[in-house]
């Protein structure tokens, strides 16, 4: 059975498909076999960003690993969107070492049935209290955390829908930072508290995060990732800022522990 | 009759929220009568910052001047949620010199019809290829615009919808980039050259952005923005990147040249 990692946040622009993109290059780039699953298929950045891959691929004629990706549009009929969802994962789960399942920054039917198939669920967010709030109401004047609020309160319930359809309901919630400058010390210590804080009360684990930097967005055109580029000559120049990067996703790729799991 | 602006993009995370907020301070320090509807009100990230700034108001007895506000939840009937925006909308426009609209990071009814309200339509987006995909489908070799995407066809089909209803179908269409960042050239020329190209297809101008500043965001618990610190004392100190901001700020409220229709 494969190892399911959905990536999931209702806030909207957290990172989502630019993570599910690097983790899914990640794991092919360790010999993994990979399924994608686009739930967010409307907008369709993964599925755009896999489609990218694969034209680049051809026209350069260069050894790419693509995963074997599906996207699932949204139609206006909840219940059939999900039956396709898990048709998909039902047979992707079956072939593949790992699936990836990206999600939307908004709530639908698919995106709960997806985030229900989660074995880990990797949610990045904005080092703001903006994106918290979507986490947790916190009171202004103690900055004390008053209660969860609705995408924790959804997580909640998906892992509820797992245990009624008798599987396990543990899953892995991981919780990272995304675009973290490095600048500004009092709103970072402020979001570190609160993130600490309610990480016991809800039940995930935070790990390091991800810096601002172009090279997790400026390949998004020739489907690559900075993985990629230890394979010369794809013509992009290296940086102090690729080898942080790639320490970051190594920490995330590692915290999610596939590779032992898989085969 | 009331200058309608709509804050939109349904691409995730651009900064729509966080402008709505800052214009509809910025309106009512020039002393309009502002109305605000959050037309993404499961999420709710307007409502709630409406909400902490008269919760500070009441707490610290401070003169904070308070937009008219109301939040339109969705409810599963596209219709009925409809109505109840227009029914909000045509009281607020009667009554007050400006509303904002804050619409969701998604594609929904009221979405449209809040879209087709629009006298000024504000789009931000993140400096990235990625944010740039729901306006226009790249051609990544040639970095020429194959064709505008689905953010970019639903606006023109609001425009549509609005002549339809026998009112001026002309919309002023306002892009910006957002969290810009003071690094890396390359990426932020492709950014301009393809905005620009697409400006002229599509029809909308481009302002100068706003910078990625942690002012714009570390205030959201207090209700406070970077408009209301001229008041003393409200405990936050002032910097280079205060001002900047500031101008910014006047910059997009000058671009969109409501003062001016008011009264
Ligand atoms: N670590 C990073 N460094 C720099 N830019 C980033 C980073 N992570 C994401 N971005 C950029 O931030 C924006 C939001 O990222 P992305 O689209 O992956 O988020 P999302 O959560 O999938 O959004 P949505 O809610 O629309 O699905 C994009 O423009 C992306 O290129
Ligand atoms: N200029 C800026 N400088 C720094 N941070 C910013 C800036 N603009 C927005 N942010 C932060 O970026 C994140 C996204 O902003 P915001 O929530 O306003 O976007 P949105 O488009 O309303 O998102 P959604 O699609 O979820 O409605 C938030 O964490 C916000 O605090
Ligand atoms: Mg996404
Ligand atoms: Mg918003």
């Amino acid at each position: 059975k494969a190892h399911v990692i959905v990536v999931g946040n209702e806030k909207g622009g957290t990172g989502k498909s630019t993570i599910s993109m690097h983790l899914i290059v990640s794991l092919l780039d360790r010999g993994l076999s990979v399924g994608s699953i686009d739930v967010d298929a409307r907008q369709a950045t993964l599925t755009r960003y896999v489609g990218n891959r694969a034209a680049r691929r051809d026209r350069a004629e260069l050894d790419l690993p693509l995963p074997e990706h599906v996207a699932i549009p949204p139609t206006g009929d909840g219940a059939a969107d999900c039956a396709r969802l898990e048709e998909a994962f039902r047979d992707f789960a079956a072939r593949h070492d790992v699936v990836v399942i990206d999600t939307p920054g908004s709530d639908h039917p698919m995106s709960r049935l997806g985030h229900s198939f989660a074995d880990t669920l990797v949610t990045p967010l904005n080092d703001s209290l903006v994106d918290l709030d979507v986490l947790a109401l916190v009171e202004p004047g103690t900055m004390k955390i008053r209660r969860p609020s609705h995408y924790a309160e959804m997580v909640w319930e998906t892992k509820k829908a797992r245990a009624m359809r008798g599987e396990k309901a543990v899953v892995d919630w991981i919780v990272l930072r995304n675009r973290l400058s490095t600048l500004d010390a009092r709103n970072k210590r402020d979001m570190e508290k609160l993130l600490a804080e309610l990480s016991k009360r809800v039940g995930f684990r935070i790990i390091p995060g991800l810096g601002e930097r172009v090279i997790y967005r400026s390949m998004f055109l020739e489907g690559l990732t900075l993985i990629d580029l230890k394979k010369k000559p794809l013509g992009f120049d290296f940086n102090m800022s690729h080898v942080a990067a790639r320490q970051e996703l190594r920490t995330l790729v590692d915290a999610i522990g596939v590779s032992a799991a898989a085969g």
